[in-house]
């Protein structure tokens, strides 16, 4: 379904904040560019995906997003 | 599998475990029962061997808390994170530590977690296990609830544990039926096992492993019952599901417990009423019904609420006509309509079903319908038949859905 803009950005904090806490997204406190991040995220997001067999596309979308939001183990699923 | 950077792992075949406290949500005995059960599936397939000391500092310290605890990771109430654990090594290594914000039970439930499987998929980290990206196995980081009467790991799991520290010594222990049943649940079939509550010793008769899952392309491939739900199309053979989605091009392969734990596997017939989001399961002489992976309350139900007469105990296939809203139960060489606006069997029923689908001559043991044809499958062919006309155009194999 259309997504609420309010709820895309909620979105996105939660999947930045997974991405954190699950596959070692590092969030440049000084990166000027919000386009650099979100490069990043995607990179990180398709690791993620990869991981649990999603359709690889660097996108949050549905599948993705819902996949995120399953109850889960607290340790990382990769490491550096 | 995978491990933890470098590998850590206990050097000894002795590990001690102390539980520090305990959940409101569940009775002492029964979060000890958990534990106990979660050990005893690693010790099952390692030369590990656990004991439980009831104080002082022991290996792995297992503890329930909520929100900040004293480690770095603090929990973020109901749901997200349930639990983790730490990998072997003096000190907070090997510790687990649960989320006292969840709804902890003993059960396989839609709205607790079963202890028994969270403790036994942190265990796996308190003993040197990273998370696995195979669905199904006891390392996949996320939650799956699932029937764990005779739960039994992951082939996944066995080999990741065994490159850490080797097989059994001797011959595996087996787990020891001296639990009382863990799932009274009401879902389950007349026919299901009763357990005995009484201590059993352990027997060498391995609890029998189920037929392996046949080859897509395997020509003589035949199938238990067959359904759309949600724009997919299952295929159910046994307690095996092959799924089909529009988006994806491979077939995914699933089991019926991943999805519906409780429920048992062999169906034998399968429908969808998409305008209501619903998938009806037959098996025997009762049916379920359910959403997406909610079971709906009140169910198993006798078929005999359908409108069968008592004389008829199982049906072989089953397909909803989203066209006319009505549905179609086989059994033996007649069927049956069924008209879900009224919610009663429409009269004149049972008819031959070579009498009005010219060309099906024989039994049916799946049916679908699909880009409006139907497809009526009979061992390891499959009819296709067009709808309005009720005539058959083609013939083919019953597993031609899987690319092969």
């Amino acid at each position: 379904f259309p997504v609420v803009p309010e709820k895309e950005k909620e979105d996105i904090q939660f999947a930045q904040k997974y991405l954190e806490n699950f596959y070692d997204f590092k969030e440049e406190k000084h990166s000027l560019f919000r386009a650099q991040k979100l490069d990043r995220m995607a990179d990180k997001i398709r690791e993620m995906q990869s991981f649990f067999g999603l359709e690889v596309t660097g996108q949050l979308n549905r599948k993705t997003l819902d996949m995120m939001k399953q109850p889960r183990c607290g340790i990382p699923d990769i490491r550096s | 599998y995978s491990t933890f950077p470098h590998s850590p792992k206990w050097k000894k075949e002795d590990v001690t475990y102390r539980i520090l406290n305990y959940t409101p949500d569940m009775l002492q005995a029964d979060v000890e029962e958990a534990i106990a059960r979660a050990f005893q599936l690693w010790s099952s397939v390692t030369p590990l061997r656990f004991t439980r000391l009831y104080g002082g500092q022991a290996d792995i310290m297992i503890s329930f808390a909520a929100g900040f605890h004293g480690d770095f990771y603090s929990f973020d109430g109901p749901g997200g994170t349930l639990a983790h654990a730490y990998p072997p090594s003096s000190g907070i290594g090997g510790d687990a530590h649960f989320d006292e914000d969840e709804n902890w039970t003993k059960f396989t439930t839609h709205s607790g977690f079963n202890l028994f499987l969270v403790a036994a998929h942190e265990l796996g980290h308190s003993l040197g296990l990273g998370h696995s990206n195979v669905f199904g196995a006891l390392m996949y980081p996320v939650y799956m609830a699932r029937d764990t009467r005779d739960y039994q790991l992951h082939q996944d799991d066995i080999d990741g544990i065994q490159a850490l520290y080797g097989p059994p010594r001797e011959s595996p222990v087996l787990p020891t039926k001296a639990f009382p049943p863990q799932e009274p649940t009401e879902l389950t079939t007349a026919e299901a096992p009763t357990e005995t509550s009484s201590r059993e010793e352990t027997t060498e008769n391995t609890p029998s492993k189920p037929p392996s899952r046949p080859e897509d392309c395997d020509p003589h491939l035949t199938f238990d019952a067959i359904t759309t739900l949600r724009g997919e199309i299952l295929f159910f053979k046994g307690s095996y599901v092959w799924r089909k989605s529009p988006y994806f091009s491979e077939i995914e392969h699933d089991t019926i417990s991943s999805f519906w734990p409780s429920l048992v596997a062999g169906f034998d017939a399968a429908y969808e009423v998409d305008k209501t989001d619903r998938v009806l399961f037959f098996k025997d002489n009762q049916y379920w019904a359910v959403s997406g992976y909610s079971i709906e309350s009140g169910f198993p139900k006798p078929i005999q609420n359908l409108g069968f007469p008592t004389n008829i105990r199982k049906i072989d296939a089953a397909v909803h006509d989203h066209n006319t809203k009505k549905t179609y139960f086989f059994v033996g060489n007649k069927y049956w309509s069924y008209n879900e606006n009224t919610k009663s069997m429409e009269r004149g029923y049972p008819r031959k079903i070579a009498a009005d689908f010219h060309g099906i001559g024989h039994t049916v043991d799946a049916a679908l319908q699909k880009n409006g044809y139907f497809y009526f499958f009979h061992g390891s062919n499959q009819y296709e038949v067009d709808i309005k006309r009720k005539k058959l155009i083609r013939t083919m194999k019953s597993n031609s859905w899987f690319n092969c």
